[in-house]
């Protein structure tokens, strides 16, 4: 598949995932 | 013969809200700009000889796309933004975007939708548990994170519990009955948060209809950890 979905599997996209939920207040 | 469109594959994305990124895949890097744009830049090469080829870059709304080869068709070494659009840039409609590019317009969608699935919306603390609606409405994925330890997540297709020892359960559909009744007090609790979290959204939503400026309310944080 010219476009796969794998990359949208990696550590790096992880930690953009994980500083989307809000600041604080955990 | 009829013709197809591009509205039967996919419907137009959505990037509101969304922060920026910029993921290098296999042949593309799909990214998120500051101005909510989606882009994607076409890649040939390997390695250190890696060139953009081809832009597309897709409105916020999904409705407009602008294509373009930078360079002149020679293509641009890559770097940490998109080539900068030259003179001649070809502009489409979410409708009347030529077929060879449903595609690239499909994966950068799939990849938008990823986004939304982890980006909250509406963050409510209720007495027990912070629970997060995300914002890939229609039927938006839910976490519900418990302060003792357990989580439950909730997407249109299950509902997986992961209790405090780390066991883990997968639901089907709305079903209560879960494996023990512990586990059902933690379903009941997320459902009951799911649903005031799409009140509150609804009830955010009318009022920032009537703002003069269109002011967003979102992402919003309601409450707080006890």
């Amino acid at each position: 598949d010219e476009f796969d979905t794998e990359a949208f599997r990696d550590d790096r996209l992880e930690a953009y995932f994980k500083q989307l939920v809000p600041p604080g207040m955990k | 013969n009829r013709m197809r469109t591009l509205q039967e594959f996919v419907s137009p994305l959505r990037a509101h809200r969304l922060k920026p990124i910029r993921q290098k895949t296999k042949n593309a890097v799909v990214s998120i700009l500051d101005s909510e744009e989606v882009c994607m830049e076409l890649l040939k090469g390997n390695g250190a000889q890696e060139r953009v080829k081809e832009v597309l870059r897709i409105s916020s709304d999904g409705s407009m796309v602008h294509i373009y080869c930078p360079n002149e068709g020679r293509g641009f070494p890559l770097d940490d933004r998109p080539p900068s659009p030259p003179d001649d840039v070809f502009i489409y409609s979410f409708d009347n975007l030529p077929e060879k590019y449903w595609k690239k317009y499909q994966y950068a969608s799939k990849f938008i939708h990823l986004v939304r699935s982890k980006t909250p919306k509406i963050t409510l603390y209720t007495k027990y548990a912070k629970c997060m609606l995300m914002e890939n409405s229609p039927q938006a994925d839910v976490e519900v994170c418990f302060y003792d330890g357990a989580k439950i997540n909730k997407t249109s297709e299950f509902l997986r519990i992961i209790e405090k020892s780390g066991k883990s359960h997968n639901l089907k559909g709305e079903m209560v009955n879960g494996p023990s009744e512990e586990v059902n007090s933690y379903v009941e609790h997320a459902h009951e948060a799911h649903q005031t979290c799409l009140d509150l959204e609804s009830i955010i939503a009318v009022q920032e209809e009537r703002t003069e400026k269109r002011m967003s309310f979102f992402p919003i944080i309601i409450g707080r950890r006890p």
